[in-house]
């Protein structure tokens, strides 16, 4: 989960 | 990163660069609403405060500082510059837009992905974000005609936030468990405002005519 709500967006 | 949000990003980077070019180029800031340009301040400095610690890419740390300069850098200019803040529409640009804010960072404290101080602040910063518009829209439609590098400005503004829903459906196509509820929903009501300006932006395009938004 932590992963992928990592926040890679501007 | 996909093609959706490469466009997105370079649709807003574009925004901000017809924005910079307009008050460089005229002298001039007519037509904008420096309470819209303070509230994408306040957008960007809450939603990067990752900014040092979380890296993610030279793109993505080169963008967030471009954004945060460059939003920093337009409202000095129409607080401060001398030749720029005469124009600045003050009796136009009146909308209370404390409202925004505090609305936005109540939601955040309620809907948000953790409750830690970075989340809360990016929660907030989408908020925000979704309504910061709404000034100059407001502006705009008090102004009666509408220049030409204001009316591309918002123009792209509201674009590039479309290209990142789009960016979200595709990534909810391809990634599993990838959800953006938060931006997702936002990012529609953001878009949403924008209706009635493209609506008359593509208007003012077909017939060729000046920008003109009903009072």
């Amino acid at each position: 989960k932590e992963e992928d709500d990592f926040k890679d967006e501007l | 990163m996909n093609i959706f949000r490469l466009a997105g990003d370079m649709t807003h980077l574009l925004s901000i660069l017809v924005l910079l070019l307009k008050i460089y180029a005229t002298k001039s800031c007519s037509g904008i609403s420096r309470k819209t340009q303070e509230l994408y301040a306040i957008v960007f400095m809450a939603r990067y405060l990752d900014l040092f610690t979380d890296f993610i890419s030279v793109y993505n740390t080169f963008m967030k500082l471009i954004f945060i300069a460059s939003s920093l850098a337009i409202v000095w200019c129409m607080r401060f510059h001398p030749v720029v803040r005469r124009s600045y529409d003050r009796e136009l640009d009146t909308f209370r837009y404390f409202f925004l804010v505090g609305a936005s960072f109540a939601l955040a404290l309620v809907w948000h992905d953790k409750f830690t101080l970075q989340e809360v602040f990016w929660a907030f910063s989408i908020y925000l974000e979704a309504v910061a518009i709404l000034p100059q829209l407001v502006l705009l439609q008090r102004s009666g005609n509408v220049d030409n590098l204001t009316g591309q400005y918002v123009f792209f503004l509201g674009a590039y936030r479309a290209f990142y829903i789009l960016n979200w459906i595709y990534r909810y196509m391809t990634e599993p468990r990838f959800t953006r509820w938060i931006a997702g929903i936002s990012g529609v009501v953001q878009t949403a405002l924008y209706a009635d300006f493209f609506y008359y932006y593509f208007i003012s395009w077909k017939n060729n005519s000046k920008l003109k938004l009903p009072a």
